[in-house]
């Protein structure tokens, strides 16, 4: 199903018959201005789009009767590949312990998330426990203890213990009492602080994460390729959760995500309640980037 | 040398990268290097350098907003915080209630956010840091009630600031824009000259949201200033741009980290500096 934006390209090359290279390269315009307005990273749009209008000008499009069509779907197409081609099953185990790690810029929706998968996967027949790893924000384990007590869900808390001491603890308590799922809550952090950096290799050296998730916020803008790219590079997280997609951003974070680091999106966040966490859709976060 | 023909496509096609990657958008950077060449041929610049400290010019030009402070502030001074989810507006009152005290003030902090987990004992720490009285009542109670209690207490306390944290809320959400209206209607009505100030808080790792985010939150309340906090990341907070040129609202302070001192005076110059330096 595709978009208003997506309409008005389409509209323009449908008024010529067949289809000149002009007409490719305005479309490849069109088409490289709407995914900078949705915030898709530049350097992104200049790659999508070189590869859109390579496509574009084959044989394909150009004898095509219906050319307008045929460049839509190659666009649409490229879209979906880059937001989907990386699909992959989370990697969690039936019978025996997994733990995640949530990492991610200040206020990107850590904290919210963390409960948010303890109720998805507790409805999945897991056992979870939530780790309140962030010994830095003010209130950040009344916050999540709150939500856990919510959800009936335990949460291991130590106040006054150092991140790497709450960590251990927690997984000593997750082994003697069965938890099969670990969920490690953790202080949002600058990509650029390289103390908090470390402190983040470190919570991921002792936990041995089944999966790490990055957490960004789906209003993000130019920045969310130095961010990830950066995150990436320190602690290679799996998979990522983009929060906030209940807002009317565009989320062309997400394909700057993908590219960059092309590691699946595996969830998105759609309301501030703890039930508010959808599996993610590629073909959907396509029409929405295109707007 | 010295006319336009002395910078190619090349030479503007990087620099309208720079802005675009600076989030200052699509329109905005295409009218500033169309400014730029103007201003090229005027000025008959000839050198990269020059061209360079043109554009930036040109973009201080664009974030001059100005609004008079206050000679004989009302007392409490109230302050209306608002703005999306996770943006930093209980820690940017934190930082505000600390400079404020650090004049001599006296402060209270109001926490009319009665939804988020742990809201209010957030606040609480921030008001015990900063020497500040501090006002809630219970998690789930009426966000409105709060601020009318707060109201009551700065005046009563004789305090010389009132600081109101309210609950994240994203702008498309009908019954949370009814919400934050009807808190400002109960504060105007319990106070006339109230609130003195409605500050819109926006991460400066926002993209081209941010233009629907004040659009949305002047319509509805009438916004007086902007904080645009986490500028000490690698975003550069371009939308500011377009938010100031759209909007005329002045920018009051940025935030440049978690800490209680982290708080700066709005300064177009350096802001643009530290974009482009
Ligand atoms: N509307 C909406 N709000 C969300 C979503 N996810 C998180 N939030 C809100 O975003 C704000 C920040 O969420 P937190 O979970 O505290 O973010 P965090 O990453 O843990 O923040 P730090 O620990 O300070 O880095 C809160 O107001 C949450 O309720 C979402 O999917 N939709
Ligand atoms: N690096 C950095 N972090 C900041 C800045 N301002 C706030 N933060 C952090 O951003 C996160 C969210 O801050 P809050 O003050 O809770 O944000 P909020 O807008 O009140 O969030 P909600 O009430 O949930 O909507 C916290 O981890 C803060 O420490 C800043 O200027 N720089
Ligand atoms: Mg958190
Ligand atoms: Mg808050």
């Amino acid at each position: 199903e595709l978009s208003h934006r997506f309409d008005a390209i389409f509209n323009r090359l449908r008024g010529h018959g067949k289809l000149s290279e002009d007409n490719i390269a305005e479309a490849v315009r069109d088409v490289k201005r709407a995914l900078l307005e949705a915030d898709v990273n530049y350097r992104v749009v200049k790659k999508f789009t070189a590869a859109v209008q390579e496509k574009a000008l084959g044989a394909e499009v150009l004898q095509s009767i219906t050319p307008g069509q045929q460049f839509v779907k190659i666009v649409h197409n490229e879209l979906t590949q880059l937001m989907g081609g990386n699909e992959r099953p989370l990697k969690l185990h039936a019978n025996r312990m997994n733990v995640v790690v949530l990492a991610g810029l200040q206020g990107s929706g850590k904290t919210t998330a963390c409960a948010k998968l303890a109720l998805y996967f507790r409805k999945q027949g897991h056992q979870p426990l939530l780790v309140a790893a962030d010994t830095q924000r003010p209130a950040a384990i009344d916050q999540l203890e709150t939500l856990g007590k919510a959800l009936g869900i335990p949460v291991y808390a130590d106040r006054g213990k150092k991140t790497l001491q709450v960590v251990e603890g927690a997984l000593s308590r997750a082994r003697s009492e069965g938890s099969s799922l670990v969920i490690i809550d953790t202080a949002g952090r600058l990509h650029i602080d390289i103390e908090m950096m470390g402190e983040l290799k470190e919570i991921c050296n002792a936990a041995r994460p089944d999966e790490i998730f990055f957490v960004a916020d789906a209003m993000t803008g130019q920045d969310a390729v130095n961010v990830a790219e950066q995150f990436y590079h320190e602690i290679h997280f799996t998979g990522s959760i983009l929060t906030k997609m209940d807002g009317d951003a565009r989320g062309g974070a997400a394909l700057s995500i993908l590219d960059v680091t092309g590691v699946p999106i595996q969830f998105v966040g759609v309301g501030e309640k703890s039930d508010a966490l959808e599996v993610f859709h590629p073909e959907r976060m396509a029409s929405r980037i295109l707007g | 040398l010295g006319s336009e023909g002395s910078f190619d496509d090349d030479f503007y096609s990087a620099l309208e990268d720079a802005l675009i990657s600076a989030d200052i958008g699509v329109e905005l950077s295409t009218n500033i290097i169309d400014g730029l060449k103007e201003r090229i041929r005027r000025d008959k610049i000839a050198t990269a350098p020059e061209a360079y400290e043109a554009m930036k010019a040109l973009l201080v030009e664009q974030l001059q907003v100005h609004r008079l402070d206050e000679d004989f502030p009302p007392k409490p001074w109230v302050i209306l915080v608002v703005g999306v989810n996770g943006v930093g507006k209980t820690t940017t009152i934190g930082k505000i209630a600390h400079e404020l005290r650090g004049k001599g003030k006296s402060v209270m902090l109001g926490a009319v956010d009665t939804f988020r987990a742990g809201a209010i004992e957030q606040l609480r720490i921030w008001a015990e840091r900063t020497g500040s009285e501090f006002i809630a009542q219970h998690d789930g109670a009426d966000a409105a009630s709060v601020a009318f209690d707060a109201m009551e207490a700065a005046r009563a306390r004789n305090v010389d600031v009132l600081i109101l944290d309210t609950a994240g809320r994203l702008h498309n959400k009908i019954n949370l824009m009814n919400e934050i209206e009807k808190i400002l209607r109960v504060i105007r009505r319990n106070t006339p000259h109230a609130p003195n100030e409605i500050l819109l808080v926006v991460d400066a790792t926002t993209g081209q949201n941010a233009m629907k985010q004040v659009a949305v939150f002047n319509d509805v309340l009438g916004i007086t200033g902007l904080v645009i906090t986490k500028l000490d990341g690698t975003a550069k907070g371009g939308v500011a741009l377009a938010l100031a040129k759209t909007y005329r609202l002045p920018i009051k302070k940025i935030g440049v980290g978690e800490g209680i001192d982290d708080l700066q005076d709005f300064n177009a110059p350096t802001y643009i500096e530290a974009m482009f330096g």
